[in-house]
């Protein structure tokens, strides 16, 4: 059974060219999984970009050593597809009854696709946005999980000017992206638009009742002597019956090794 | 007097809002930014038991008792900042990002932010067309010291400006825009060192978004009334 709590995703990643995997997301999340590090699937950068996986595997030079970066093709001339990528993973989890999980992605770039053991989930678009999906109901029962997800580069990755020039022709600008990446005095512009799932992916199981989003803030009155310390959390019930709920908080001081004062 | 547990009934599937009684604390160890003091933090454990099934989940989080305060200063322009009352002279620099191809790992990030505080700084700006940092940046930044001034992701690249002359409206979809940033707001604001938030690179953002940015980040009202309501004597921002 599965314990509560986050379990981090970033490892044992295979990563291939959509243009290169013919079979669909449901089908490499069910009957055609990818079988390891073999053409057209590498080891993946994940949390990273396609550029970053890529170089791992060698593939392009290491963009920030002389002109390499002149090397790499830009996604302005390859099109969009070229920097298209499927990752791919498998994990093992089994759930007990009043169990649910969620996967979760804490930013990918730009927009993607979830596959789940043949099941499909479409991303909102943006850089800055958490995902957060549900799986309770997809993850298989005895534990062996196949996950699948299809990454697109910025709606907009613009051109960069033969002269060069500060953000490209700006037409990243139109995307809820980083800007750089087209492009500025302090840095060649970044030849997939940093496309990937670039930070932390994970599996969060609780029992019927989840929090999320805390937030403390703290107020101060004569003169710091004293302080108060306000809460709001959210709270979601996904079961089916009422919860009755003890929300219990805690403020710890550490002083020295497993002490602490409470 | 600091741990405290609140007796709740939520109805099936339903995702509610809840506001906890303001927990006391006499002259909590402060958070000073680097070379003003301590960086102390105070481990914060919230968690959720549900009668038949035990613990349901759980959250921690180093926070920061710190009052941060800044205005612009009519007579030269600039802005100042005062942390728990006390004026701070800012030693800052610019940040862009740690790595452009994002190897952003823990490791890394400890380094840069150590090194930077090894230097004597006590601000990073993260400029509007690199990274909304993440938390591992801010949990670095709170040990560390460094205040962070986070800008969103409006640059010469959707004001107007450049050559070619680029959209002045801002990104093409604002409800997009605007839900990213409700939820970065929500990823990084429980971090002592987070000191700042700008709409954008040297400008405001168009109208819509600006209106709307200020509306997310204004304070609690439940915490607004709860000062309001105390009479003893000092405000709190």
């Amino acid at each position: 059974v599965a314990t509560l709590g986050k379990t981090k995703l970033d490892s044992g990643w295979l990563a291939a060219r959509s243009t290169e995997v013919e079979a669909t997301g449901v089908q490499l999340t069910t009957t055609m999984p990818p079988s390891g590090p073999s053409l057209p699937w590498m080891e993946a950068a994940v949390p990273g970009t396609v550029l970053g996986t890529l170089l791992k595997n060698k593939l392009i030079p290491d963009p920030f050593y002389g002109l390499e970066n002149e090397a790499i093709l830009d996604i302005a001339d390859s099109g969009r597809e070229y920097y298209t990528f499927w990752f791919f993973t498998t994990f093992e989890y089994s759930m007990a009854g009043n169990q649910h999980a969620t996967l979760n992605f804490r930013a990918i770039n730009y927009s993607g696709e979830v596959y789940l053991n043949g099941h499909k989930r479409i991303l909102t678009r943006g850089m800055f946005l958490r995902h957060s999906l549900d799986v309770t109901d997809i993850l298989n029962p005895d534990g062996k999980n196949f996950l699948a997800v299809l990454v697109y580069p910025p709606d907009h990755p613009g051109t960069i000017p033969p002269e060069g020039g500060q953000g490209g022709d700006h037409e990243i600008g139109k995307d809820v992206a980083t800007q750089y990446v087209e492009g500025w005095d302090w840095m060649t512009p970044i030849r997939d638009r940093n496309t990937g799932i670039w930070d932390e992916v994970s599996i969060t199981v609780t029992g019927p009742v989840r929090l999320s989003d805390p937030h403390l803030v703290s107020s101060f009155f004569d003169n710091y002597k004293r302080a108060y310390l306000h809460t709001t959390v959210d709270l979601e019930n996904s079961s089916s019956w009422h919860a009755e709920c003890s929300l219990i908080i805690q403020v710890t001081a550490g002083l020295d090794g497993d002490m602490c004062l409470l | 007097e600091h741990h405290q547990t609140y007796e709740l009934s939520i109805p099936p599937g339903t995702h509610i809002q809840y506001t906890l009684p303001p927990l006391f604390f006499y002259k909590p160890n402060l958070w000073w930014p680097n070379g003003m003091g301590k960086q102390f933090l105070y481990n914060v454990e919230i968690s959720v038991d549900v009668k038949g099934f035990g613990e349901s989940d759980s959250w921690d989080h180093q926070f920061g008792f710190r009052k941060i305060e800044s205005t612009i200063d009519i007579t030269t322009g600039g802005r100042l900042f005062k942390v728990n009352g006390q004026r701070v002279f800012i030693r800052g620099g610019n940040w862009i990002l740690s790595d452009g191809l994002l190897r952003l790992s823990d490791k890394r990030y400890m380094t840069d932010i150590k090194f930077h505080a090894d230097m004597n700084f006590n601000m990073l700006r993260c400029w509007g067309g690199g990274l909304a940092e993440r938390p591992e940046f801010y949990h670095y930044c709170d040990l560390y010291g460094l205040l962070v001034w986070q800008e969103f992701w409006i640059t010469g690249d959707v004001d107007g400006r450049g050559i070619p002359v680029s959209n002045p409206n801002g990104p093409l979809d604002h409800d997009l825009f605007l839900l990213c940033a409700r939820d970065t707001i929500k990823l990084l604001r429980n971090h002592a060192s987070l000191a700042l938030w700008v709409g954008g690179n040297e400008q405001t953002p168009p109208k819509d978004i600006n209106s709307a940015l200020m509306n997310f980040l204004k304070l609690h009202p439940l915490f607004k009334s709860y000062a309001e309501k105390s009479d003893l004597g000092e405000d709190s921002s």
